[in-house]
């Protein structure tokens, strides 16, 4: 583990008493690599070894903890402090209905997370309706219909009209219904495709969502820096959610979307069950990075 | 007499940045520059040399001993099986197959064995129309075994040439649902012995080393033949397909492009670096 590597690389550190710039430098020669082994983006993990740096020497060196578990704290402590708060809650507007959009990357996870989502805010006391906005994909509304159908949420849809059209026309059926709240899934898209980019732009200013997440695959590589700047640069989304966490990858990707954005990361998907969603913790996504 | 050729830091620090952003790995990166400082010509230019000998090994590492991406279709009914984590674009590349088989004049038949995610069979149902293909399926939550198993016998009797069996996404953590895989792979094998002649594991290429574990897994599990890497159309590069030719041997095929029927294509080592580096 990485406690165990780093204690060898700095037992220079036991003589001195204190973490300083030589004895620290290899210890986070190991971070760096540990770090983009998790996928954290090369950016973010240069700024956050300077930060961890310049916090860990001069530290006292105690003895009740190894040189490398020192170490490691500080840097465990600069990560949780960069991941984030937990429950940072959806925003919601006065007027109802509140309007969610759910926007990312094709195959993140979003119709499934939309599903989750109604049922979340369903459990707290809110009345939610699912919006099958994308057009594209094959079965797409039958996907988010089953699922709807599946937990009892209602789903509205119009065929393939235009996503804003159908948007317009949801948030109509919300206000009769008194339904409080909109949750609408949008089609899987490239960040550098101008024409889908510009059309959740377009459904951003029709609908005046109070929350715009941004859905990311937990197991994302470097390119989650360009995708989730991409978004964010468009969309200024308020949140983020990843997925897929249910499985083995390290999830280095929520340190560089989060660093990169300043956007807190929300919910965490950790299955395909509509139960399957829990609220942000900073502190497990820490050790979980870590390795 | 030697000495090394001197690289700047600046252009060093460049060629590692390009190579890490395109998830070839630290570790990888690292080995790749070394081994080419080592090769280096004694002088010329050596910002040209330097990105030019790292472009042919990897194509080297990529594409050794292929004669192109792709595949020949070796038997009849010659029948593939598509595996990969959740959301990765299995059910499209299938649609994206079946078109082009069809295009060579092959009857096509589509096993839609994910009985499980919402609308799966549905999706796929879809794909077959546009592709022109065939499909056997059974109801939601039917046993995949079964629905693969009727596909193949479908496929001998009725002279179907590929048959190609949609799987539902599975995290290779998840050993129930490895375990169910395995069960439609010896199945299909039972039914026609020596099938499936193709397992192809479909990869996100913004998937980062987790994508490592899932071909490890998977190729533990079923014996994968080959990878689509799909989402290429994005900005990410799927570097992490390096590693797996390297580490387990198992070559890309075919590169997706896109959400259309005609966007996939025979995997091209020479483009694909050209690409890692444009
Ligand atoms: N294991 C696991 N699978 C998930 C999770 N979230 C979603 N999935 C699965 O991931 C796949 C893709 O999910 P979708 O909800 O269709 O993704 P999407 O973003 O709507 O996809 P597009 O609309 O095509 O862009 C499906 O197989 C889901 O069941 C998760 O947290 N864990
Ligand atoms: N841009 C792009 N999108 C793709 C590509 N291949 C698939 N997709 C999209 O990725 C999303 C997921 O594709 P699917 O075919 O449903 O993926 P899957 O692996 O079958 O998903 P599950 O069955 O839920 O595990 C869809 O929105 C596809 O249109 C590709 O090559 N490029
Ligand atoms: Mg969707
Ligand atoms: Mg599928």
């Amino acid at each position: 583990d990485l406690i165990q590597k780093l204690d060898g690389a700095i037992r220079a550190i036991r003589n001195t008493g204190k973490l300083n710039e030589k004895n620290i430098g290899e210890a986070l020669r190991g971070i760096q690599r540990a770090l983009l082994e998790a996928d954290v983006h090369f950016k973010v993990v240069k700024e956050f070894i300077s930060a961890v740096r310049e916090k860990a020497v001069g530290t006292e060196v105690t003895r009740s903890v190894s040189p490398g578990q020192q170490v490691v704290k500080v840097v465990h402590d600069e990560l949780v402090r960069l991941l984030g708060h937990a429950h940072v809650p959806i925003a919601f507007s006065g007027i109802p209905p509140s309007v969610i959009l759910i926007v990312g990357l094709q195959g993140s996870g979003k119709t499934t997370f939309a599903a989750k989502l109604g049922a979340l805010l369903r459990k707290s006391g809110r009345d939610p309706m699912l919006v099958a906005a994308d057009i594209y994909r094959p079965a797409a509304i039958k996907q988010l219909a089953t699922l709807g159908k599946g937990i009892n949420l209602p789903v509205f849809e119009k065929g393939t009209l235009k996503p804003v059209l159908i948007c317009k026309a949801a948030v109509e059926e919300a206000r009769k219904q008194g339904k409080d709240t909109l949750i609408v899934d949008t089609a899987g898209r490239l960040h550098i495709d101008d024409a889908m980019m510009a059309e959740l732009e377009a459904l951003k200013s029709a609908l005046h969502p109070s929350e715009i997440l941004y859905v990311a695959d937990g197991m994302t590589g470097q390119d989650a820096v360009k995708s989730a700047q991409a978004f964010l640069d468009r969309l200024d989304f308020n949140g983020i959610v990843l997925t897929k966490m249910d499985g083995d990858s390290r999830g280095g990707a929520a340190l560089s979307i989060r660093a990169v954005t300043g956007r807190p990361i929300k919910f965490i998907s950790n299955g395909e069950k509509t139960d399957a969603v829990e609220p942000f913790h900073p502190e497990r996504m820490a050790s979980r990075i870590l390795g | 007499l030697h000495s090394k050729p001197k690289l700047d830091e600046e252009l060093l620090e460049e060629l590692e940045e390009i190579l890490i952003q395109s998830d070839i790995g630290a570790a990888n990166a690292l080995s790749l520059i070394g081994e080419m400082r080592g090769r280096l010509p004694a002088d010329g230019d050596l910002e040209e040399a330097s990105r030019r000998i790292l472009m042919e090994r990897i194509r080297q590492l990529v594409g050794e001993g292929e004669t192109g991406g792709g595949m020949t279709v070796t038997a009849d009914p010659h029948v593939i099986l598509v595996v990969g984590v959740n959301g990765t674009g299995k059910t499209t590349s299938i649609g994206k197959l079946a078109y082009r088989f069809g295009r060579e004049n092959r009857k096509v038949l589509l096993a839609a064995a994910d009985t499980f995610r919402a609308a799966a069979v549905e999706q796929l149902g879809e794909w077959a129309v546009r592709a022109k293909a065939d499909l056997i399926r059974q109801s939601m939550g039917a046993d995949p075994a079964s629905v693969a198993h009727d596909a193949v016998e479908a496929a001998m009797t009725r002279g179907f040439n590929v048959v190609l069996v949609d799987t539902a996404g599975r995290l290779h953590s998840k050993v129930n649902l490895m375990e169910e895989l395995k069960k439609i792979h010896r199945v299909i094998g039972r039914r026609m012995p020596g099938a499936p002649h193709e397992v192809l594991l479909v990869l996100d290429a913004t998937t980062g080393q987790n994508g490592l574990n899932q071909a490890r897994v998977f190729q533990q599990a079923v014996g994968v033949t080959g990878i689509i890497l799909a989402k290429l159309d994005g900005t990410a590069r799927g570097g992490i397909v390096v590693s797996i030719r390297r580490e387990l041997g198992i070559p890309v095929k075919w590169v997706g492009l896109g959400e259309g029927l005609e966007d996939l294509v025979p995997f091209d080592p020479g483009s694909y670096v050209e690409s890692i580096f444009g």
